[in-house]
Formats: structure tokens, sequence, C-alpha cells
């Protein structure tokens, strides 16, 4: 069937993927039965194709889960923060979409110019989420003593607090180790 | 506030709070979450005198069953306060707020996540009267013994045996071989004092496959391993070092006829073995686990997402446009494109993990009514689910870590840590190749069953879609 270029189109390519990956395997197999190979070895012979079915069949139920759970969700999120899940779950499906693309030709009808525009409309919902990244993750609602980070406290106070965890170590405990009189030294001097 | 993070929350677009009640399903489940988290960190026993990366091997696995006793200590005396059940807690025995206690793994996770759901999906009424109470209060601590050092995800290969002896009405558990020893068990070094033991079951000169058994490892009083139990710690890992992770092996131990859990399949006195309606019904622990550990994998990317996109909000980095100051590292689209995915990812995974929730809770309700036709589809589920979400995730950590750049290298970020938690799950509750492997041979099944012309299960429904679709 024709490509659409949309997130329902891309629900059902990556449907016809997974469908298309495993109606492969098993044409496999057989044509490796059929010379004479026993099943498990035509089985193993295939196994790499099968990994790559499978993972298929659980990214194609993945994104169409994650598509209804949000329909289901946002229409209950109020007007200004349905758009910003929205964006997230178009995000995630181009993204995979954009991931597989060389499935997607394989075992669909995408073209070309489908393919440029979802590039271009990944970078447009990258540059649409970013006022909204911060507010995303603080959405999380991870305390510092959870995140447990220098680099993610909620004050944003990263240098000090490295600075903070490093003077922690016990070898700031002294200016000079003992291993400069032990070995450093004696070293320097041309004694060890 | 540093001044750039404080500009990124007055102008975002939506308010957080709400996306924060719908996260965690609701508003009253915010304050719930909240006040849990505020009562177990209130009570310190995070806090560390020198942080713990600094302490050797033996002083990690020291600290960490330091802070676990209190911990459950504490547990308990909610449960008793709040008159709560497990659940309650299970954020804080094995999910994100126990990693955030004891932040390189605990060696009391697996007696709450793994011996108590085995005990109570395992053990007949009788025997879970006996146990049940014991383990809840922790007056016995268990672990869970499955893989050895030879085998692994492919359980029918187990080597470890267990033969009934009529005479006696005991059975005889041995490891016949090195690579028989059970080896990685969290808890299983120095913690535990019981286990359950999975082993072939040999009786009446046959071997009925693998059977679990509950076995006591060590004396209750001294806490020295009982004759015939060979048992220690195997040593530094990549993460996960407060774990206590085991090897046992067995010499002619005996246990009681009763300590085989009989909830599926028995062994009558005189050595008679009654089989279990389906193998499958072993799976449910792994399945249940799985779930959850699918859930784990979303918290895990929460933080690593959270501290990378605060922390690129806050770093500037050279100059593009000339007589601009430098800016903030997430205005790049490269950092945009290694972060937001993984946002999003956080979200995608919950949202399977409770649709996969509650399709286990659907099917369990079947499997309890005898209804076993739609077991393999969840278990394939599971398997590819468990997969791919252990996936990402690493690489999503690590994707995070990497955005951080050289700072994302320090143990003080806590990324590197995040990594190694979550690359673990790649391995542990099914090696990821193996459960795809399981999962393609459901598909292969479902792809003929559909190319007959029979129906199949809701999940796979499009194999039958497409391939109508290519006939036509």
């Amino acid at each position: 069937p024709p490509w659409e270029n949309t997130i329902e189109g891309i629900l059902t390519g990556f449907q016809r993927v997974a469908a298309g990956k495993i109606a492969l395997c098993v044409a496999n197999i057989e044509k490796r039965q059929k010379n004479g190979l026993p099943y498990e070895d035509a089985w193993n012979m295939t196994s790499v194709q099968l990994t790559s079915a499978s993972e298929a069949h659980c990214r194609a139920i993945l994104l169409q889960t994650y598509y209804k759970e949000t329909e289901k969700v946002s229409a209950r999120a109020s007007p200004a923060l349905r758009p910003v899940l929205l964006q997230l779950v178009d995000l995630y499906i181009v993204y995979w979409a954009l991931q597989r693309v060389g499935d997607l030709l394989r075992y669909t009808s995408i073209s070309e110019r489908d393919i440029e525009q979802l590039q271009t409309w990944y970078e447009d919902l990258l540059q649409k989420i970013r006022p909204n990244a911060v507010g995303l993750v603080d959405a999380f609602d991870i305390r510092d003593e959870i995140l447990h980070s220098t680099l993610g406290a909620y004050d944003g106070r990263v240098y000090e607090r490295l600075m903070e965890e490093a003077l922690k170590s016990p070898l700031n405990a002294e200016p000079v180790n003992q291993s400069f009189h032990q070995h450093l030294k004696p070293f320097m001097q041309g004694k060890l | 506030v540093n001044a750039d993070l404080q500009r990124e929350r007055d102008q975002c677009t939506f308010n957080t709070q709400e996306l924060t009640h719908l996260i965690d399903g609701g508003e009253e489940k915010t304050q719930e979450r909240k006040k849990r988290e505020e009562v177990v960190l209130n009570e310190g026993i995070h806090l560390e005198e020198v942080p713990s990366e600094y302490l050797s091997h033996k002083e990690k696995y020291e600290l960490a069953v330091k802070k676990a006793c209190k911990l459950f200590k504490l547990i308990r005396r909610l449960q008793e306060e709040e008159n709560t059940g497990m659940e309650n807690y299970r954020e804080v025995l094995g999910g994100y707020l126990g990693s955030a206690i004891l932040n390189d793994g605990s060696p009391l996770t697996l007696h709450y996540v793994m011996f108590i759901p085995t005990l109570m999906g395992q053990a007949t009424v009788e025997q879970q009267a006996y146990w049940i109470g014991r383990a809840f209060t922790c007056s016995i601590i268990g672990t869970y013994a499955q893989t050895e050092l030879g085998h692994g995800t492919f359980i029918r290969g187990l080597e470890t045996t267990a033969t009934y002896d009529p005479n006696t009405k005991e059975f005889v558990l041995n490891s016949p071989t090195l690579t028989s020893y059970k080896w990685w068990p969290g808890g299983l070094a120095h913690t535990a004092n019981y286990s359950v033991v999975v082993a072939q079951l040999y009786t009446k000169g046959k071997c009925h496959g693998i059977h679990p058994f509950i076995v006591q490892l060590r004396d209750e009083e001294t806490h020295m391993p009982l004759p015939g139990v060979k048992v220690g710690e195997i040593g530094a890992k990549l993460g996960m070092n407060g774990t206590n992770n085991g090897f046992l092996g067995f010499e002619n131990v005996r246990i009681p006829r009763e300590h085989m859990l009989m909830k599926n399949s028995k062994v009558l006195e005189d050595g008679t073995y009654v089989n279990s309606p389906s193998s499958k019904l072993t799976y449910g622990t792994m399945m249940f686990v799985r779930v959850v550990l699918v859930n784990d994998m979303c918290n895990y990317m929460a933080k690593a997402v959270t501290i990378a996109t605060r922390y690129s909000a806050v770093r500037r980095q050279s100059q593009p446009k000339p007589n601009e100051p430098e800016p903030q590292i997430l205005d790049y689209l490269t950092q945009q494109h290694k972060l937001f995915i993984g946002i999003a990812s956080v979200h995608a995974f919950r949202s399977s993990a409770t649709w996969l929730w509650e399709m286990y809770n659907n099917v369990t309700a079947e499997l309890d009514a005898g209804e076993l036709d739609r077991l393999p589809e969840l278990h394939a589920l599971s398997c590819c689910l468990k997969a791919v979400s252990t996936a990402d995730a690493a690489e999503c950590v690590e994707r995070c870590r990497l955005a951080c750049g050289g700072h994302g290298y320090m143990l003080s970020s806590n990324l590197p840590l995040t990594y190694g938690l979550v690359t673990a799950a790649c391995t542990y509750e099914g090696e990821n190749t193996v459960l795809l492997l399981q999962t393609a041979r459901f598909l292969v099944k479902a792809h003929q069953q559909a190319a007959g012309g029979h129906s199949l299960t809701p999940t796979v429904s499009y194999i039958a879609a497409v391939g109508a679709g290519r006939r036509s």
C-alpha cells in the first residue's frame, strides 16, 4: 500500500516491518531445511534475523501502546500540557522511524522524499520541545538525594558541587601524601 | 538557583506539577510517593561519612548491610503504623528510591523481590503458613538460586540435582560439577541463611526436570554454613558491588521432603511424582519480575536524563556567533538529539509497563481459571519488552553520560553508577539475545498459524492482516 507520512502511517509501517521480517525468517528456515539442514541448524543459521524480527515486533508494540496511551491521557490534560505530550510521542515515533529507515525502505513503500520530510519533522520537534526540556525533567520530580548527582541537582550549582565532592576524596585530607617520602622523593633524587 | 536554570523554568509553557501527577497516576499517588520519600530520606540512612566510592569492596558490603538493615527496620515500622502491605515499599526495596539509599545495590533486595514472591507463587498453603511469616519479619533472610556458573537463561540445562530418598523421605542435593555451582544470586555470599534453589528433580531413578526447593544454608544462630554447603562471594563487578552476589555448591545436603515447593508439582512420600498442569506456571515469578524491571528502567532513565538535561542548561560552550556570549549547550541540536529521545523513552516505557502489567493481571486471572492459551503470548511479550527496554535504557544512560562530556565520567555525577545498574539488567532475569529468540519462537508459530488461516491473539494479529494484504 502507498506510504502515509503520518504517525498512523509510521505505526502501520512498523507492523509491516515486523510481519515482513518474521515471514522472511520462516522462508529462510524452510529454504535451509529443503537444502537438507535439520530444523535446529536452520534455526541457528537464521537466528540473527530472528532476534531482529523480535525487536521489530516489540518496537511495533511499544510505539502503538505509547501512542494509544498518550491519546487517552492527553485528552484529560490541560490545553497547556496536551501539545507537549503529543510532541513527545511524535518525537519518539519519528525518531524510531529514522533509526529504522533501512527496514522501512525494505518492507514498505516509503520514498526518499518521505524520509527527507521525516528528518525535517524530527528537527522541528526538537526545537519545539527545547523550551520545555527542563520542565519535562523537573516533572519526573526526583529529589536531589535520589539523583545523588553533582551535575543534576535542582539548583544547578554544578561547579560548586563538583568541587565539594572532590574535596571529600581521602587523598585531599593532607597536602602531602606519604608516598612522596617513601617513593617519589627518593625516585626524584635518583636513590630508588 | 543557577540563573540559566531558573530562566528555563520561567519559560516552561506547562504546569510541571500537572505532569508529575500524571506520571505518578494521580495527585494522591504523588502525595503518597513524596510522603514515602520524605519519611525514608529523613531517616538519614543514605548519608555517608566518606563517599562509598572511596571504600574497599569489603567495606562497601559492610556499609550496604548496615544501610539495608536500617531500611528494612524502618519499613517494618511503617507497615505496622500504616498497616500496609509490601507493595507500598517495593519502590524503597528495589526501585529507584532504594537505589538512592543503597546506590551500589542491596544484599537484601532478592529477599523481597524474588524469595518472598516465589514462596507466594510456588509454595502450598501449608508451606506458606510455615515460611512466609518468618520471611516477612526478616527472622530468616532468603535469596533465589537458579543460575549456575555454566548455565543461565537456558534453565533446562541446570545441573544441580535433588534426588528423592524414599527411605528417609528426604531430598539429597548435589552439585555434580564445578559448572553446576549456583553463581550470581544477590545476598547469597554472606547475607542469606535460606535460599530457594532450582534443581533437576530425580525420583525413582527418573528425572522430572527443574523444580524449586527451599534450602537452609547457614545456622540461624552462628550464621556458619551448614555441613555440605559451600558458599562465598563471587568478587568485584562492573557495578552493584553492594549486592553480595555469591556462589553455592552442595555435597550430599539432605532436606526434608516438605522443602520442595509443591504448589504446582508434587512428590509423594513413596517417591511418586505428580506433574503440574503446565510447565509455564513456573514462569509466574519471572514474568512478575520482568514487568517490575521495565518500570525500574523508566526510573533509571528518568534519573539520567534529568541529570544531563539540567547540566546542559547550565553548561555553556564555544561561540558560534561573534560578539555573542557562549550559548547553553542545550541550544545545540546535537545535544537535543541526544537527550530528548531519553525523555520520550521514559514515557513510552512507562506506558508499556502499565499496559503489560494490566495484561499480566488479566492473564494470571485466566490462569487461575485454568485458561492457559494467552500465557505464551504474555511470556513472549515479557521477554522482548524486557530485552528492548533494558537495551534502550543502557543506551540512553550511556548517551546521557557522554552528553555531559568529561564531568559525566566523574562518579560524583552518578551517571557511571546508574549505567552499572542498568546494563546489569541486560543480562539478569534472562539474557537479552536468548529472550529475543524465545519471542521469535512464538512469532514463527504465529506466522504459521496465520498462514493456516487461524485467528491470532491480539498483539500478533497484525501478522495475519499484513499477510492477507500481501496475498491480495
